[in-house]
């Protein structure tokens, strides 16, 4: 089972295996570069002693044989670092929390929790978005009562205009001069019925 | 594998942000 | 206890020097038998030459990975955050491999705030609104008085033009 290393691959932003990849691949193609150049340098030395008996071929052979037995060499110890390097180096500490996952530590939160407080959440706004309702509700009745109220002031200026002119004629209130009117009628009225009286 | 290992592990760094960024945007609009 | 990079660089020179003493001249001139019989100086220059080029080459190479790799920056930083994990003694938080579980703590602290916020607000509004509805009732209140008002003016009035009407309808008579 490979282990992915997920955290460390979200820390260093790639894989520790492509990074051990990476070296192990630049190692083995510099090793296989120095051996072809060895061979080379030796089959340009040979070139110059015509008659000497070793073939390219055989120069060859010792290369593959050089490089087959260093490759397993490599392959044994690439081995060894590369374990070393995934454990000591590229690894991320079991204890150790990324900085931008501190957050998980300090707001651990089941399921449940955060969907009750989505919901609280929800709640709030619908009662802030009530009390804004009531607010332009109350705001218009305010300006409403404003209107009416002028109303009711225009209507009962009527009145005290009416009464006004009752004071401005020497009534103290209109009662007042209604009754005393009233009287006068009844005065006017014996008076009459007095007079009828007489004359009969 | 690798591909992959290395694309979840840079969506787990960088979505959240991003969708912090937007639920931050839509309090936002919810407080306006 | 080391920093990564001295760990990294010592590691890498081990496997190295591992690597040569395995590679070593012994085992070259084995290889190269015919060669060596027939060029022992040449081929003592040669593997000379091999394992420095090797050398170089390969430490090129892995000063190459750290640059690309940014290698040194990191291994830094992981280093402090091991320094700073030293207390903590079991594991750390680790993603669950769920997103939408992980991401809740991300967005937790912002509907907190959010909470936070829209309870002042509500409180705000709350406080606000009873002083405006005070003022609302107030003002019913007054409206109230004020058709009481009229409607007992008003009825005195009707009062009046009764009493005038039987009046007038008396003197009529």
């Amino acid at each position: 089972s490979v282990d992915p290393m997920m955290y460390e691959a979200q820390f260093f932003g790639f894989t520790p295996q492509t990074c051990i990849l990476r070296i192990y691949l630049a190692c083995q193609d510099y090793l296989c570069e120095v051996m072809l150049v060895v061979e080379k340098v030796m089959m340009k030395k040979l070139e110059s002693f015509p008659n000497c008996d070793i073939s390219p071929f055989q120069i060859r052979e010792s290369t593959e044989k050089c490089l087959l037995f260093l490759k397993e060499r490599f392959n044994v110890l690439f081995c060894k670092m590369e374990q070393m390097l995934l454990k000591l180096v590229l690894s991320v500490p079991q204890n150790v929390l990324l900085p931008k996952d501190k957050v998980h530590e300090q707001y651990p939160c089941t399921k449940e929790e955060f969907e009750f407080l989505q919901k609280e959440t929800e709640q709030l706004q619908q009662r802030c978005k009530a009390e804004a309702y009531a607010r332009e509700a109350l705001l218009a009745e305010l300006e409403e009562q404003k209107q009416v109220q002028a109303e009711l002031e225009k209507i009962l200026q009527w009145f005290d205009g009416l009464d006004n002119v009752f004071r401005e004629h020497g009534n103290s209130s209109l009662k007042e001069s209604f009754a005393f009117m009233v009287q006068n009628a009844r005065k006017l009225q014996d008076v009459k019925n007095e007079i009828e009286l007489k004359s009969k | 594998l690798d591909e992959v290992i290395v694309d979840t592990a840079t969506k787990r760094e960088h979505f959240p942000r991003k969708i912090l960024g937007e639920v931050v945007k839509a309090m936002k609009i919810e407080r306006e | 206890s080391s920093s990564r990079l001295l760990l990294f660089d010592s590691i890498v020179q081990r496997f190295l020097s591992a690597l040569l003493e395995a590679g070593s001249y012994q085992r070259f001139v084995q290889c190269y038998q015919r060669f060596y019989k027939f060029q022992p100086e040449m081929t003592q220059n040669i593997y000379d030459q091999f394992v420095t080029h090797l050398q170089t080459s390969i430490k090129d190479e892995i000063e190459d990975i750290k640059q690309e790799g940014n290698l040194e920056k990191l291994f830094d930083s992981l280093d402090k955050l091991e320094e700073e994990a030293r207390e903590r003694t079991g594991p750390a938080w680790r993603p669950s491999g769920v997103p939408e579980e992980d991401l809740r703590s991300t967005l937790l602290p912002y509907y907190l705030q959010q909470k936070e916020f829209l309870q002042k607000r509500l409180q705000e509004r709350e406080t606000k609104n009873a002083r405006l509805a005070q003022v609302v009732l107030t003002g019913r209140e007054k409206i109230a008085a004020m058709q009481q008002e009229i409607k007992e003016r008003r009825e005195a009035w009707q009062a009046l033009s009764k009493a005038q009407m039987e009046l007038v309808r008396s003197v009529v008579e």
